[in-house]
């Protein structure tokens, strides 16, 4: 899991991980990105989601991003289809 | 636009309201999502006719956790709702999770405002990168609900512009780096600054780059939109707002009790006085300054009165920085005036400007 700050709480991973597989696509698109850029899928799912909330691109779930995580929201995904 | 830009061929659409929530009559059920659906008819070509039997286009339901369509709801907050993009069967569905608690007023959730968001879903829009968009993913209910400009360039390049002959403009959200950026109000507020701009307000803080932009609601949700002058009484822990010929007074996020009130009555300003255009209050002396287009009044806040010899010209106690005032805050003993997109940096004890910038420039653009 990306290097989080040492206070991330375990709900909180959970939560991003969460977030990003309902919104982000994170599990069917995790193989592809791996493949592509080797790079963890979670890192680029969470820089998916910073930038389409104006937030300062990290890749890591500081504060801001996990405030955003916890609001209300549409489960319609951010960036995949709803079908 | 939702990806493949999935769209409805026939643009007469039926919906039927499959249940009702417990938590709201029928009537209000009917009525939130009978103006959600006007909403987006009226500024496109699109007619909804709601049936009460068999199949429809938009059949719209109250469910809660795993009801088979794949995606479960997830209990009380979190997920609110979530609608299909146009198609048959299951295309177009809006679902609403009934584990929450649906409003037809400020509390969470109020109806109308998801319905309208579900609804764009409907007709085929994606979500939006806008904080003003009723398109944006998260719930802000920002006391009315209305298309921003954003919402209605992506439902007419759908299904191209309304047959109204006036056509529809919405809000547009302010950027908060557009040099072209102007005020309707600053204010200091217990050592942070805060920019009002219709809705919004727009706030800087150490710690995160970025400028934070969202509605004036999420802090003081009875608070009209349109502020016109706010400053800070330090001592007393209290921000003043001002919109015509009122004001409310808030602590933190507390409105204070018996506001709104009236400005003539509260502070001794003549009944041809409509509105003021910006005011700030001298942390050291205790005197506000009220700017109303070319004139200044001075109030002492100790007196509780205004002071004799005002109101003045501005150029006579503040030369140089014209002759109309959008906003004015002060800060470390300066006053900064801001005027369209000029912002002046005031000595009051020189009397004399210091510096001329933009009036975005504390956004670190």
């Amino acid at each position: 899991f990306p290097a989080a700050t040492s206070e991330t709480q375990e709900q909180d991973v959970e939560t991003v991980q969460k977030y990003l597989e309902n919104y982000y696509n994170l599990k069917n698109d995790a193989k592809q990105v791996e493949r592509q850029r080797n790079n963890d899928p979670v890192v680029e799912k969470l820089k998916q989601m910073q930038k389409f909330f104006g937030l300062k691109v990290t890749g890591k779930p500081d504060a801001e991003t996990l405030n955003v995580m916890k609001q209300p929201r549409c489960g319609v995904p951010d960036m995949a289809q709803f079908v | 636009l939702t990806q493949g830009s999935p769209r409805w061929e026939d643009t007469h659409l039926t919906y039927r309201i499959e249940n009702y929530t417990p938590d709201l009559s029928r009537a209000a059920v009917d009525h939130a999502i009978e103006k959600a659906f006007q909403l987006w008819s009226s500024v496109s070509p699109l007619t909804f006719t709601k049936v009460s039997e068999s199949q429809a286009d938009i059949m719209i339901s109250f469910v809660r956790g795993d009801h088979r369509d794949n995606s479960p709801f997830d209990g009380p907050g979190g997920n609110l709702a979530h609608a299909f993009q146009p198609g048959p069967h299951i295309g177009g569905d809006i679902h609403f999770d009934e584990d929450e608690r649906w409003t037809n007023n400020f509390r969470d959730y109020n109806l109308y405002r998801v319905a309208a968001h579900e609804l764009g879903h409907s007709l085929g829009l994606a979500h939006s990168t806008d904080i003003g968009a009723l398109m944006y993913p998260n719930y802000i209910f920002s006391g009315d609900v209305q298309l921003s400009q954003d919402d209605i360039s992506g439902i007419q390049a759908i299904y191209g512009p309304s047959q109204n002959p006036t056509q529809p403009i919405g809000p547009q959200t302010p950027q908060v780096c557009d040099s072209k950026l102007t005020f309707d109000a600053i204010t200091t507020i217990r050592g942070e600054l805060m920019f009002f701009k219709d809705r919004f307000y727009m706030r800087t803080n150490p710690f995160y780059p970025e400028a934070e932009l969202n509605f004036i609601s999420v802090f003081w949700p009875h608070l009209p939109n349109g502020l016109q002058a706010a400053y800070e009484v330090a001592d007393r822990d209290e921000v003043r707002f001002f919109k015509g010929n009122k004001y409310w007074a808030v602590k933190g996020q507390d409105v204070l009790y018996g506001y709104p009130k009236y400005i003539y009555r509260s502070f001794g300003f003549p009944r041809t006085v409509k509105n003021i255009d910006a005011a700030v209050s001298d942390e050291d002396t205790g005197k506000t300054y009220f700017f109303v287009a070319n004139k200044c009044w001075r109030y002492d806040e100790y007196k509780q009165s205004m002071d004799a010899g005002y109101p003045k010209m501005i150029a006579e106690d503040f030369p140089g920085i014209g002759s109309k005032v959008d906003a004015v805050f002060q800060k470390d003993g300066f006053f900064y005036f801001f005027h369209g997109k000029r912002q002046y940096k005031f000595d009051t004890k020189t009397k004399r400007i210091l510096t001329l910038q933009k009036a975005n420039s504390w956004f670190n653009c």
